[in-house]
C-alpha cells in the first residue's frame, strides 16, 4: 500500500467521522442529504460483500467494518433520532436518476459477469455520482454550514488521492481498474467545483454561499 | 485477471 493510498483512506475515514461528530454534538442533521447518506450506505453495503468470502488483510476488513457501522448510524441520526432537524424540503434529488443508470451500467460493464462482481461494479458508479444530492442542496439553498464544507472537501480529497494512487501503481506495479480509475475521476471531477468554492472561501473564513 | 477481482481496495 503506498501513501496516497493511505492517506485516501484516511481522509475518507475523517470525513464519514467529521459527519457523525457534527451530527452527534449539533443535535442535528440540518443541511444534509439524507439521501445522498443512504447512497453511500448502499455503496458500502454492495461493495463490502466480500467481507463473507474474501480476506485481504486485517486493516481492510477493520476499514470496510467501520465505514459500513459509521455510514448505518448516520443514515439512523438523520431519519430516526434527529429526524425533526432533517431538511427534507431541501433534499428533492430524484435519486432514481442516479440508481437506475448506475445499475444498468454495472451490468452492462464489469469485469466479470457475477452477483458478487456486479454488486461491486455498481458500488463503484453509484459512489461516483452519491454525492450529488448534497451539492443539489447545498445549491438549492445557496450555502453550506463551515462543517458540512470540511466533511464535503475531505470526502473529495479521498478521491483525488486515489486517484494518485493508481498513477503510482499503474506506474511500480502495472497494475490498474480501468473501471474504478474512469469511475474515480468522474468522482473527482464533480468535486472540482466545490474545491474552487471551499478554497477561495471557506479557507479564508466565510461561510461557503454560493452568488445569488 | 484475478489480481483485478480481488479487489484489495476501500
Amino acid at each position: 500500500m503506498n501513501l496516497f493510498r493511505f492517506l485516501g483512506d484516511l481522509s475518507h475515514l475523517l470525513a464519514i467521522i467529521l459527519l457523525l461528530l457534527k451530527i452527534w454534538k449539533s443535535r442535528s442533521c440540518a443541511g444534509i442529504s439524507g439521501k445522498s447518506q443512504v447512497l453511500f450506505a448502499v455503496v458500502f453495503t454492495a461493495r463490502y460483500l466480500d467481507l463473507f468470502t474474501n480476506y485481504i488483510s486485517l486493516y481492510n476488513t477493520c476499514m470496510k467494518v467501520v465505514y459500513i457501522a459509521c455510514s448505518f448510524t448516520t443514515v439512523w441520526l438523520i431519519y430516526s433520532k434527529f429526524k425533526a432537524t432533517y431538511d427534507g424540503n431541501h433534499d428533492t434529488f430524484r435519486v432514481e436518476f442516479l440508481v437506475v443508470p448506475t445499475a444498468i451500467l454495472a451490468f452492462l460493464v464489469n469485469h466479470d459477469f457475477t452477483p458478487l462482481e456486479i454488486l461491486w461494479t455498481f458500488s463503484i458508479y453509484l459512489e461516483s455520482v452519491a454525492i450529488l444530492p448534497q451539492l443539489f442542496m447545498v445549491s438549492k439553498t445557496g450555502e453550506a454550514e463551515t462543517i458540512t464544507s470540511h466533511y464535503l472537501f475531505a470526502l473529495g480529497v479521498y478521491r483525488t488521492l486515489y486517484l494518485f494512487n493508481w498513477i503510482w501503481r499503474y506506474h511500480f506495479e502495472g497494475f490498474f481498474d480501468l473501471i474504478a480509475i474512469v469511475a474515480g475521476l468522474v468522482q473527482t471531477v464533480l468535486y472540482c467545483d466545490f474545491f474552487y468554492l471551499y478554497i477561495t472561501k471557506v479557507l479564508k473564513g466565510k461561510k461557503l454561499s454560493l452568488p445569488a | 485477471q484475478d489480481t483485478i477481482l480481488t479487489h484489495d481496495e476501500l
